[in-house]
């Protein structure tokens, strides 16, 4: 069973690449099989491999738009266990030219599954900070949405569109879709970080998930080496959180 | 003369819109009196103005998409000297939409120079986290691009596709497009942000601003109390160092 992850939120800077690079790398520590899936044109994800995206010749757009096989995009990354279908900057066109299609909203779902049965136990899906056609297929082709958000006001007020894109994505292709909130870049020492912690502990209950990840430099310094924070440092704060993030996760999928 | 400033940067969460709400916060405590447009579906300008975005009737997507004429769509904020054109999550849809039409890039353009002149000094377009048509047509309208950036590998990267943007603009329909980089959320201890700062001086030179926003915890409290720093602490760091900008920013204009 190949259970799949999409990483998004409207709201920009969040830690989505951070979080889809990290758990990746934790998911491989624990011996788990994973493919990332690049659908941002920022190709932040690529680049924290070590792959530069101005090289990428078969990418994700080439899956949505063209619809080449999704094997045949699939790279091998640096680290073992980590495979990775890069992005190339050519995306933006796909939010214009996608919704051209009839159904385009099914075009990764229907991709992933062509591909089955695939080597991997988990595909993590990284999303460009927006709420278009790319991140519409990224949560129809998905089992759970993981949403990373700040303990911050804008962050916190972004949930509600989430929520109504998720409500949307149930109606119209994937009913089983679930969803679960990642506090990221948590500041222990920072009051308004605590009261707005509190707040989406209050409203979302069991939607979040009991990890919290704090601040730690060693999470922005990774991708400057090409390679996650597990691989980078593994004693950090920042490896050990996400490595309960992907034990938490781990369980979850089975629950299912 | 009205002077347009659109803050744009693809990278999610650098600051743009905390940007544009203290810095036009800051030319008006100048005496200056400023348009603020907000181009973002997230409509963080326009909640931080103590607007709710789901009450808006006339927002900035119908300038862009129905023609309707811009001084319609102003309203005034509770800050004096300071006006919005707010933002309503319709915004979504015309960055599908707006390509259909001919020169799609100029309707922001040409929608301004209809509504001219106009009482402002100053007009701050506040932009989405993606170059798309929306960002396209800011730029376009644009006098200069103000580039918020954190210190940070990601940032620093998406400068790549901002100048390729910027070229693009210049060719089709904008010439004079100049452009400045502001580094924000800048932290002096963190040796990460020490060394990325000083590249990108060596990298752009003139093409940043002097001024440096560091970290201040008052930029995020603000937008909380429906107001920009300069009105709600405006003895504290990131206040004064908004107001440096908005100096500079004056000074460069006059230039001009
Ligand atoms: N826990 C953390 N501690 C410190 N820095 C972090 C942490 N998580 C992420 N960062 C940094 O914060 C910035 C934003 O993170 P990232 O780019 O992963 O967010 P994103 O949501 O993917 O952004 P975008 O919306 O542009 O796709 C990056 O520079 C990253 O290195
Ligand atoms: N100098 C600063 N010090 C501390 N926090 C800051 C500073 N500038 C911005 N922030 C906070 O960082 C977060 C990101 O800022 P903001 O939302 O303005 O970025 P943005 O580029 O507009 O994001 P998006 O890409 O989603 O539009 C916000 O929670 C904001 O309050
Ligand atoms: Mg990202
Ligand atoms: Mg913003």
């Amino acid at each position: 069973m190949t259970y799949v992850v999409a990483i998004s939120n409207e709201k920009g800077g969040v830690a989505k690449t951070t979080t889809a690079l990290s758990l990746g790398g934790a998911l491989a520590r624990l011996g788990k099989k994973v493919l990332m899936i690049d659908l941002d044109a920022q190709a932040n994800l690529t680049l924290a491999l070590g792959i530069p995206p101005a090289r990428v010749s078969l990418g994700s757009n080439d899956v949505l738009l063209a619809s080449v096989a999704l094997q045949d995009c699939i790279q091998s990354s640096p680290i073992s266990g980590l495979d990775i279908v890069p992005s190339n900057t050519k995306i933006e066109l796909v939010e214009q030219l996608l919704p051209v299609y009839i159904n385009y909203a099914d075009r990764l779902k229907n991709a992933i599954a062509e591909a089955l049965p695939l080597p991997y136990e988990f595909i993590i899906l990284d999303c460009p900070p927006a709420l278009g056609a790319v991140t519409r297929n990224a949560l129809t082709a998905a089992h759970l949405l993981l949403i990373p958000t700040q303990a911050e006001f804008f962050s916190a007020y972004a949930l509600r569109n989430m929520m109504q894109m998720i409500q949307t994505v149930r109606r119209e292709g994937n009913p089983y879709l679930s969803y679960r909130i990642l506090v990221t870049m948590f500041d222990r020492r920072n009051r308004a970080h605590r009261d707005i912690y509190k707040q989406l502990k209050n409203t979302f209950k069991d939607g979040l998930f009991s990890t919290v990840i704090e601040v730690d430099t060693k999470l922005r310094e990774s991708p400057i080496s090409g390679v996650p924070i597990t691989h980078y440092t593994p004693k950090s704060r920042g490896a050990q959180q996400y490595r309960a993030l992907a034990e938490e996760l781990i369980r979850y999928a089975q629950e299912k």
